[in-house]
């Protein structure tokens, strides 16, 4: 159903299946963990969705790039004088 | 300040991007501020040029990653005008920079900001108001699996590695929260967008804020 939903092209029982197979086991255990402390209706959802297949790893090479820099800290609006 | 506040209300937000396989999101969030700024400014809502920055900002990395900031700066120096996204369509990988003469079409910085407003999230919300949406970059670690609602755990600050775009607030239910606009389509979190709890500095979300002035 995953396949399907997100268009993935990669045969059953392929080397890549089976691969792609244990994130997303690994994803199931990790949203289990995460739910576990969203305790009011509003809290954060977290579940099956398109990066479910990749690794943490793959994840963060693919999609998280953004070198960080240092800002200064806010000291307020300046006004005049 | 409003209890809530959405730039969306004032038809200045474009539609949520996709960046795909590509580490293009500083882009994605500059171009996004740059061009709900336009709008406030009174023009028409009109896509910048994503492949423009992603292509000619040489101090950052095109798709393997950059820095807002750095952007932000780059296209405050040159005064490159941005072109539309229509004569300069995005393509999920980095090409080779395309120059247009000084009297084509397009949207420049006069000036931007950058501040970390840890500890000053209620000034963040007034930067936002006066200013428009505000690049931020973020700890998304934990996005991997967000399928909606608040953000309130599993997220660091100080451990940036993502940039988004912040549009708006809401401090009228139990929990406050930022909405914040991604750039990993519209299957992803709610319809593109995430919700991060204002306070606490959730996600370094208040880390390195950037408002731009056209």
């Amino acid at each position: 159903a995953f396949r399907a939903h997100f268009h993935r092209t990669y045969e059953v029982d392929s080397e890549e299946f089976n691969r792609r197979r244990v994130y997303f086991q690994n994803a199931t255990e990790r949203h289990a963990y995460l739910n576990s402390f969203s305790t009011m209706s509003q809290s954060a959802k977290y579940g099956i969705n398109q990066f479910s297949d990749l690794s943490q790893k793959e994840f963060k090479d693919l999609y998280l790039r953004v070198v960080p820099d240092k800002a200064p800290i806010f000291s307020g609006l300046k006004t005049p004088g | 300040l409003p209890a809530r506040f959405d730039w969306r209300d004032k038809a200045v937000v474009a539609p949520v991007q996709n960046q795909g396989a590509c580490g293009s999101c500083w882009a994605f969030s500059v171009v996004g501020a740059m061009q709900a700024d336009h709008a406030i400014g009174g023009s028409q809502l009109e896509q910048l040029s994503v492949q423009q920055v992603l292509d000619c900002s040489y101090q950052n990395a095109g798709c393997s990653g950059g820095s807002p900031s750095r952007a932000l700066s780059w296209l405050n120096q040159t005064k490159l005008k941005l072109v539309p996204r229509s004569e300069y369509p995005y393509k999920a990988k980095t090409g080779i920079c395309h120059f247009f003469s000084q009297s084509h079409e397009g949207v420049s910085v006069k000036d931007f900001s950058t501040y970390d407003f840890s500890g000053q999230e209620e000034a963040m919300m007034g930067q936002l108001v006066a200013h428009g949406p505000l690049a931020a970059i973020v700890d998304a670690v934990s996005w991997q699996d967000y399928l909606g609602g608040i953000i309130q755990y599993h997220c660091s600050s100080h451990w940036s590695n993502h940039a988004v775009l912040i549009i708006g607030y809401d401090t009228t239910g139990d929990i406050p929260y930022w909405i914040v606009q991604n750039s990993w389509g519209t299957t992803w979190g709610d319809e593109g967008y995430v919700y991060i709890k204002i306070g606490g500095n959730i996600c370094g979300i208040a880390d390195s804020v950037a408002a731009v002035f056209l």
